[in-house]
């Protein structure tokens, strides 16, 4: 799979933007968190996009925003 | 105390288009 680059969102209108870069976060997260992959994603997918393509391009990056997002997600839905 | 958000984040699913905020019932 080709990386995703920005000159190729740019092209795409902004909800598919979300989604292309939705389905590349998805299949990386998976293989970690099967659970709760379409959460993290969720949440990843509210950062900005020039940033989430950073994300995308630094697997060491991306591991640290996964682990920060499953704490608040955790934290999140922990009872009180 | 209200009824906070417990849906949130909404959720990805591949190859189901995304709505961002909007998956959450209001």
């Amino acid at each position: 799979q080709e990386p995703l680059t920005a000159s190729m969102l740019a092209k795409a209108p902004p909800q598919e933007q979300k989604q292309m870069l939705g389905e590349r976060l998805y299949h990386l997260i998976y293989p970690l968190h099967p659970s709760l992959a379409g959460k993290i994603t969720g949440m990843l997918l509210e950062i900005d996009n020039s940033e989430v393509l950073l994300l995308l391009e630094s697997p060491a990056s991306l591991r640290s925003k996964i682990e920060e997002a499953v704490t608040v997600l955790q934290a999140h839905q922990a009872p009180e | 105390s209200n009824g906070s958000s417990i849906s949130w984040p909404p959720e990805f699913h591949p190859g189901v288009p995304w709505k961002g905020l909007q998956n959450i019932d209001p």
